[in-house]
């Protein structure tokens, strides 16, 4: 519905007012003075009568503040005077973010959060929608300045000392998430860099990650990680990688490792939900997070000599995962028959069925790999539960013959060489820093490399081991201390493999690995 | 192989990589001391 | 042995067409980690010095915007008649300051080029500022080298110190190239 007939040459003087009223000596601490003499302007010109009004009016304003932008980049594409462009458009953008937070920190009363935190919703969205709409119309002409610079510095504003922000703080990030999210790389492509910049800005991490109590910040965080993942995803699995797309890779990793150095813990919670959007041959981003260890816990080293794994004190705790896997093993028939066969080994058809379910009909991938990684954790767990049951704790007697094992046996044994190389990556996934987890699956891989009844099937588990281990550091604890287990224990009987000894180089990296554990 | 839409991600992609946001577009501006990068010799501390 | 990419010839020919195939990112060995500017040793938490995941290099202590009370800021009334950076005017330690505080800037090209103006000469293999004690010669002069006490200027203790020195004139720092007149907005750019 078109603006009412003068809205726009009023929202231009009313902006252009503002503007000036920010810069003025007068503004006064914060702003203050300004806005209020500014508030009446806006009464007396009506905006603020209506919803309506004052939705037309933030958009009107975004797009003058937008084609200030567009209009300064053109000239600089003449002049290449980067510093002149931000000099030309960030006093008014600056000004216009000032309006919001203050509109904001003042609408309703101090009780009322709800109007405070809705005007911001509906800013945040109207921002959003301004910047959705010139990504499609504009193009490969498409520019991210304005946004980026409008998105940041109402971040930082709403964040500051202000007691009345303060209360509103985790509504304040849950807008900015919702916003991020509805901006992420897949839907706005050519703003992925700036996005990228947002989520990993220092006081949005801090916010998000450390200040935040209860890390009630976590799961929406991990969720802009997995929606960047998501994008990656197509390009990272055929390696194949333009110049941008390695650009924002590395700066993914970039922010992993801020994270893994910083909050290691957050990784460790999360690493399943990141794992089934990294693609499996993204083994160095994978090995990252994967490598995460909480920071009051201390790694033995990998290589002492006779480390009775199953005697340390943390292997007996399950690491904590904040999301419901089991939930993630559809269709709900599936998962029925998992359970009975879980329980009584019936019924029997379904180890025969088991590689048809896993099967996908996405393009470009055979195999349902969320549903293989959810069944692989979700089988485990009960095993872990089944074997503690019995007042045993898992090992390479206490796992076998179960019908847990069972499960992992068909499918070692049933797939073809690409479900299983993703099966055995399913649980590669889960050797990490010491946890029943680790241990279980750790004794698992090694079990099935003991029973393999084809040399494929060991071949194929040194490769997804292997794989893991020649990228550059990091590597997963559980990863270490299972590779040197294969290799030192005389009941594999590793190094008499034909496979250890296929290529000259493979079989170097192997006598080093054994020279280092002997 | 890629669909439709990744070349389409792709493409819009390496437009937002012609203009890279600036560490200073995340900053307040500095009226007295704005950053003016520019290369010092590799002897000159840099941290 | 398994015949396709999932087993340990598939490795091989992974590993291998990394290396031949530069539009490949290297997946196997993957990137080496403590190459991309941060301090993973660092005892201090990384975030909040972090400048953003296109930059090799940290945020400097001015770049970081910390919420001070306003009386702190720089008055709104006398922003526009503050005398403008002059920094003939300023004395050494200031000057040593700007040059520390600034790397990879203009201003510490700036400030180097004054301290070369007061007779400070920057050693580029010990990487620190040291000059002449008023009045005090060398020992030993010849066409390359010299030798005699310096004053140093040392960092971590943020003062002068004499010391004896075997100085190559090789080794010292010509004039500091002008100031540029482009700006390079962004370094990484």
């Amino acid at each position: 519905i078109e603006d009412p007939p003068g809205l726009p040459e009023k929202t231009e003087y009313l902006l252009r007012e503002w503007v000036n009223m920010y810069h003025s000596p007068a503004a006064g601490r914060d702003s203050t003075k300004a806005f209020s003499l500014f508030v009446q302007q806006m009464h007396q010109q009506g905006i603020l009568k209506t919803d309506d009004l004052i939705t037309r009016f933030f958009r009107l304003c975004t797009e003058m503040c937008v084609d200030l932008c567009y209009r300064a980049l053109s000239e600089q594409a003449q002049t290449q005077n980067v510093a002149m462009t931000r000099n030309k458009c960030f006093p008014t953008l600056d000004a216009f973010v000032r309006l919001i937070m203050l509109l904001v920190k003042h609408s309703g009363d101090n009780s009322n959060t709800n109007t405070k935190i809705n005007l911001l919703n509906k800013v945040l969205g109207i921002v959003a929608g301004v910047l959705l709409q010139d990504h499609e119309v504009r193009g490969e002409e498409f520019q991210q300045l304005p946004y980026h610079r409008i998105f940041i510095m109402l971040f930082i504003d709403l964040n500051g000392p202000e007691h009345v922000l303060e209360v509103i703080n985790f509504q304040i990030l849950t807008a900015f998430c919702n916003t991020y999210h509805v901006l992420r790389p897949t839907k706005a492509p050519a703003f992925m860099f700036a996005w990228l910049e947002l989520i990993s800005h220092r006081v949005f991490i801090g916010r998000m990650l450390s200040l935040t109590p209860q890390q009630r910040g976590w799961g929406m965080y991990a969720q802009l990680l997995i929606d960047l993942f998501k994008f990656l995803y197509p390009f990272l699995r055929n390696a194949e990688l333009t110049q941008p797309i390695h650009f924002l890779y590395k700066g993914t990793l970039r922010v992993l490792l801020v994270l893994l150095h910083d909050f290691p813990e957050f990784l460790c919670d999360y690493h399943y939900a990141f794992c089934d959007v990294i693609p499996p041959n993204y083994i160095q981003m994978r090995n990252l997070i994967l490598s995460a260890f909480p920071r009051n816990m201390r790694l033995p080293d990998p290589f002492t000599p006779n480390l009775k794994v199953d005697m340390l004190p943390e292997i007996q705790h399950a690491p904590r995962i904040p999301l419901n896997f089991a939930n993630m093993i559809t269709p709900n028939s599936f998962k029925i028959d998992l359970d009975s066969y879980l329980k009584t080994r019936s019924p029997v058809t379904f180890l025969s069925d088991l590689r048809i379910s896993l099967q996908s009909k996405e393009p470009g991938s055979r195999y349902n790999i969320p549903l293989m990684n959810a069944l692989v954790l979700y089988v485990g767990t009960q095993a872990i539960t089944h074997i503690h049951t019995k007042g045993l704790t898992p090992s390479m007697s206490t796992i076998a013959h179960s019908s847990h094992m069972d499960i992992f046996q068909n499918l070692a044994v049933d797939l073809d060489t690409e479900g299983r190389y993703l099966f055995l990556t399913s649980i590669a996934n889960q050797l990490r820093y010491p946890n029943s987890h680790t241990h279980y699956f750790s004794c698992t891989l090694l079990y099935l490399f003991a029973e393999a009844n084809t040399e494929a099937i060991q071949e194929q588990i040194t490769r997804v081991l292997l794989e893991r281990l020649i990228v550059n550091r990091p590597h997963p604890w559980g990863l270490l201390i299972t590779f040197i287990e294969l290799i030192k224990n005389p009941q594999f009987k590793f190094m008499n493999h034909e496979f250890v000894h296929c290529a000259p180089e493979i079989e170097k990296l192997f006598e080093s690995v054994v020279r280092s554990c002997v | 192989p890629l669909q439709d839409e990744h070349i389409y991600q792709l493409t819009m992609g390496k437009a937002g990589f012609r203009h890279l946001p600036y560490p200073s577009d995340s900053e307040r501006i500095r009226v007295h001391l704005p950053r003016k990068p520019c290369p010092t010799p590799s002897y000159y501390p840099q941290l | 042995m398994v015949g396709d990419q999932f087993g340990m010839v598939g490795l091989m020919m992974f590993i291998k067409s990394d290396e031949m195939n530069p539009n490949f990112l290297t997946l196997a060995p993957g990137i080496d980690l403590t190459t991309l500017g941060l301090n993973l040793n660092s005892p201090e938490n990384l975030y909040s010095t972090f400048q953003s995941p296109w930059v090799d290099i940290p945020c400097r202590p001015q770049d970081i915007d910390f919420h001070v009370p306003s009386e702190y800021l720089t008055n709104i009334y006398i922003r526009e008649k503050l005398s403008p950076i002059k920094l003939n005017r300023y004395g050494e330690d200031l000057l040593f300051f700007l040059f520390y505080m600034n790397g990879g800037d203009r201003l510490q090209l700036a400030a180097a080029t004054e301290l070369y103006n007061r007779d400070w000469r920057y050693h580029k293999d010990e990487r620190v500022w040291l000059t002449r004690p008023p009045g005090i010669e060398p020992a030993i002069t010849t066409s390359t080298y010299e030798r005699g006490t310096y004053y140093f200027f040392d960092v971590q203790n943020w003062r002068k110190v004499a010391k004896e020195f075997y100085l190559e004139y090789d080794k010292l720092e010509t004039r500091p190239s002008p100031l540029p007149t482009k700006l390079h907005y962004n370094p990484n750019q």
